[in-house]
């Protein structure tokens, strides 16, 4: 399909360019509400102090998340969409256009919560990462395939939930998934409590270093 | 904007032929995992003995919802898009065609799971109902302000979370509702306990009642 084939194209010139810029980026997905943002501050906690951080937020309308994440001390850049259900490389070529990319290390793209089209559109990110939290339910993979089935890691947020949200099948989501995309790695989380925000940081940092 | 005014034409349509059947049709839409399957089931067995009711589940993929639902014993249709981000009156004039008009008196639509692009497509309902649910979040008035404008009715759903989701204002998310949306209609209810599905089902019996 011509549009996403140009996009694509787009796409690997960004990847490109900030590679040679030395800047890792991260495109972030999952429905409203998963918890998308406050993995942002987590990650931004866990990482300042080891890595420039500079943030891309996505939303329809609204300036709240971008200044949130603001508040941490990072540049974002906060992107309305006006009615558009997901970002593509055009929009984030603005984005990055706005940003002083030799003073970043990484950048971290917070997507329209939406768990179909933009996993479509290949925003120039090395990582795609993607948030199924416990009170959506444990089915969500075999509905909406083709998030999980290309994006290089899965966080499973509100993990706090689990206590109260007793048919929500941890094992059974993470066979659902694999069963699409064997080769994604899958950490469970808590934005809330903290727990597993360790182990995402530093999964995060040597994929970072790998990358650059 | 060509497109949009084609499917408006052709969902007037649909909503006069269902009219001329005796039918009343509803479109249900929010995030994935919010609770419509849910609620589905709670509206089904709570009007079943007045009313001849018909389902049409649209998924991007899979089968579960309308086998789900079809357990109740009604008829059930189901979409698979493929992708595509919403329904629209062309898939949903197919689906009608696979029903017996004649037999029914309330068809549900449980739209995709995505609280972007199902606002902006008539589907030839004659009422448009969204769910939040409380672990998303009570800024998704200000994200996602279309859905919020334009349906008739929003029920917050999961209130059996409050007591655990102290961050969620209950208040706060009526208010700016009402600021988009001063004639909708709200109601709190929790699929899992069944509270507050009386009252819902109560009005939305009335509704029928009046619009058809
Ligand atoms: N209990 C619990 N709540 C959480 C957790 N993470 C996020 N939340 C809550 O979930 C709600 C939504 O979180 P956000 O971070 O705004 O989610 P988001 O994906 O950025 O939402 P949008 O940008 O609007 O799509 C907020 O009320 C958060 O406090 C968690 O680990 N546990
Ligand atoms: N605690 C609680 N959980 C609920 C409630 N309603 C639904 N759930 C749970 O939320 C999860 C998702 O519910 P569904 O009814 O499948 O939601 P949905 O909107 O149909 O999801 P999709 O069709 O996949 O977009 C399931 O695990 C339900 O058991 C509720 O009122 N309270
Ligand atoms: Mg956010
Ligand atoms: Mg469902
Ligand atoms: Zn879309
Ligand atoms: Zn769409």
């Amino acid at each position: 399909e011509e549009i996403l084939g140009d996009n694509r194209e787009l796409a690997d010139g960004l990847r490109k360019r900030l590679k040679g810029s030395g800047v890792f980026m991260m495109n972030l997905m999952s429905s409203p509400g998963s918890g998308k943002t406050s993995l942002v501050l987590r990650t931004i906690r866990a990482l300042k102090n080891e890595l420039k951080i500079g943030v891309i937020e996505g939303d329809i309308d609204s300036v709240v998340d971008a200044e949130t994440v603001a508040k941490e001390g990072v540049p974002a850049v906060q992107l309305r969409t006006g009615g558009f259900c997901h970002l593509d490389a055009t929009m984030i070529g603005k984005a990055l256009d706005a940003m002083d990319l030799a003073a970043l290390d990484f950048i971290i793209i917070e997507n329209v919560g939406n768990l179909v089209c933009p996993a479509e559109f290949d925003t120039g990110a090395h990582l795609n990462a993607m948030i199924l939290s416990v009170p959506e339910g444990d089915d969500k993979p075999l509905k909406y395939p083709l998030m999980f089935s290309l994006c290089n890691v899965l966080l499973i947020n509100k993990i706090d939930y689990l206590k109260y949200a007793s048919d929500f099948n941890t094992d059974l989501v993470k066979e659902r998934v694999r069963a699409l995309n064997p080769g994604i790695t899958i950490i469970e989380v808590s934005c809330k409590t903290g727990e597993g925000i360790d182990r995402w940081a530093d999964w995060l940092k040597n994929r970072i270093r790998e990358g650059r």
